[in-house]
């Protein structure tokens, strides 16, 4: 689930 | 943000503007493939979704903005400009687009994350940029004629997800648990691509001579 809210990068 | 990524960005905004400026300049787009220009906008249009809807830092909408701005841009120039639009060659820019979109699309609800719109789009847009370079160096391969700036572009253009690559390595050691196998996968193939293009490319600036593809 983390992966989903981290898309921290372009 | 580490160095790897902010270089990797910066590398990737610089081919970016490489191109721009090749097509303002020259006022021709020759050697560009559209296809390649239109998939990336294909990209950035499906990963950058989340503009609307959540706010992550001052430099990563600004940079979102500027690559799809720039991504239309292009295409607009190369389209719709009168001067340009007659330097691009269709007959070679054939690359059947579908073939690429429909599995990387296909794949991308097979593998996700979460079974959302989103995250969906957000997925197809990692795999799409994967293979969204083929065109161009098919286009390559046509038409042998790699002038200076559409080489460095592709060239740059690899650099930035290889420059990615280093930053994963970095963020998988220093951040605990981080973990992103769907983008670390389709990063490393999307360096692999351009592998062969990057062989022909160092041996020419190593011979300082001008790149030349083989037959």
């Amino acid at each position: 689930k983390e992966e989903v809210e981290k898309h921290d990068e372009l | 943000m580490n160095i790897f990524r902010l270089a990797g960005d910066m590398t990737h905004l610089l081919s970016i503007i490489v191109l721009l400026l090749k097509i303002q300049a020259t006022k021709s787009c020759a050697g560009v493939s559209l296809k390649t220009q239109e998939l990336y906008a294909v990209v950035f249009v499906t990963r950058y979704l989340d503009l609307f809807y959540s706010f992550i830092s001052l430099y990563n909408t600004v940079m979102k903005i500027i690559f799809l701005l720039t991504a239309f841009t292009i295409i607009w120039y190369m389209r719709k400009h009168k001067v340009v639009c007659q330097t691009y060659d269709k007959e070679q820019d054939t690359f059947r687009v579908l073939f690429l979109i429909v599995p990387c699309f296909v794949l991308a609800l097979l593998v996700n994350h979460e079974m959302s719109v989103t995250e969906v789009l957000w997925t197809f847009s990692i795999y799409l940029e994967a293979v969204a370079i083929l065109p161009q160096l098919v286009l390559l391969q046509r038409t042998k004629n790699v002038d200076n700036l559409t080489g460095n572009y592709i060239f740059m253009l690899g650099s930035y997800r290889a420059l990615y690559l280093v930053n994963w390595v970095y963020r998988y050691f220093t951040e605990l648990g981080y973990r992103q196998w769907i983008v670390w996968v389709s990063g490393t193939v999307q360096t692999c691509v351009y592998l062969d293009f990057f062989y022909y490319y160092v041996q020419a600036w190593r011979n300082n001579e001008r790149m030349k593809l083989p037959g």
